[in-house]
């Protein structure tokens, strides 16, 4: 118990420093503590979730802090996503077949 | 198809990065940006397109809710082109706006729009002799996105739920010998060099690669094949004038 009181101690601290430097590098303010913790907890599982792409992705991208940490994936889907999902496309597209590439 | 193709660095053909902020706008300002990068091409013809005309004069007239880039295509062609920036600049919030189109003078036109073939050989093909293309991708991974090329298995991002409409830039190929990298402060080994698509979102300069962001070229990552759209630029063409009686 009293390691795990120990390793457990300054990580909550640790946390709550890189939300603050995130809050200012973003510009963020909460209108309450409450929401403030929530956030906070939110920006954590962002944080363990880059880390989780990171070590899955095939490429070379690197995944971390971004200005979207603070929101949860559903906030951010509904924030920057579209609503709709496009069941088909308008009936004047066509199709620009591959052998006609050779005509440019 | 040429090894790599970056229209960024053709001068005055991509214009400088949006930030669509509280406004789900990503499908006009991607078909914007198709148009008006094709217009400056075909015309060298320096003109920035209004995105907020597509935005109030859509059919439902609600554009900040979201949209898909054929909408924007088609208020293009019903309003007989489309005006410039300047005279109608984007508002940036949610409020319903009348549309404005009849007011200003038009700068650009489109005469038709197309659905290219998901083969992306033939996309990078289109896009090396045409130009830019929109193309709408599944956006989940771009939460965390900080830099680089994400290579993402249908697992780890659904190709089939596309949800948020970029414009191609451009492709190429990462150099062997960048391998090594330092995120959330451990260094791990990276894997072979890989052909990549250069896309160019709308949340503002400070986001990704300075606003750009790039994806794996050769596996349908994201679905970036599901939807690739361009419009087809050109003036308007006068009607010819008949004589019959009727």
């Amino acid at each position: 118990d009293s390691l795990l009181t120990k390793d457990a101690g300054p990580r909550p601290l640790e946390l709550k420093e890189v939300f603050k430097l995130f809050q200012i590098r973003f510009n963020r303010s909460y209108w309450n503590p409450a929401e403030y913790t929530r956030r906070l907890s939110i920006f954590a599982h962002n944080l363990a979730q880059a880390q989780r792409l990171q070590q899955e992705d095939l490429g070379t991208a690197e995944f971390g802090e971004t200005p979207f940490s603070d929101l949860t994936e559903e906030e951010f889907g509904q924030l920057y996503g579209q609503e709709r999902s496009p069941e088909r496309t308008p009936n004047m597209t066509k199709k620009v077949e591959s052998n006609t590439w050779g005509e440019s | 198809v040429p090894r790599t193709c970056d229209w960024r660095k053709a001068k005055n053909i991509i214009s400088s990065v949006k930030n669509q902020g509280s406004c789900k706008c990503c499908w006009a300002m991607a078909a914007a940006d198709n148009i008006q990068a094709l217009w400056r091409i075909k015309h060298q013809q320096f003109v920035d397109v209004s995105v907020q005309e597509l935005l109030d004069c859509e059919r439902c007239g609600n554009g900040c809710n979201g949209g898909f880039v054929w909408d924007a295509y088609l208020t293009v062609l019903n309003n007989s082109g489309l005006a410039s920036e300047k005279d109608y600049p984007f508002q940036g919030d949610r409020k319903p706006h009348r549309c404005l189109a009849k007011k200003y003078k038009k700068v650009a036109w489109i005469q038709d729009f197309t659905m290219l073939s998901n083969n992306e050989q033939a996309i990078a093909h289109y896009l090396a002799v045409h130009g830019p293309i929109t193309v709408t991708i599944n956006m989940k991974l771009l939460q965390h996105y900080q830099k680089g090329v994400i290579k993402a298995t249908p697992s780890s991002c659904d190709p089939r739920q596309v949800d948020h409409s970029v414009l191609l830039v451009g492709f190429g190929k990462e150099k062997e010998g960048m391998q090594t990298g330092t995120v959330l402060s451990h260094s791990r080994k990276r894997r072979h060099s890989s052909p990549y698509w250069i896309l160019k979102n709308s949340w503002g300069a400070h986001w990704g690669e300075k606003g750009y962001f790039r994806l794996y070229r050769g596996n349908n990552t994201c679905g970036v094949t599901k939807y690739p759209f361009t419009a087809q630029v050109d003036s308007p063409v006068k009607k010819a004038r008949t004589s019959c009686p009727p």
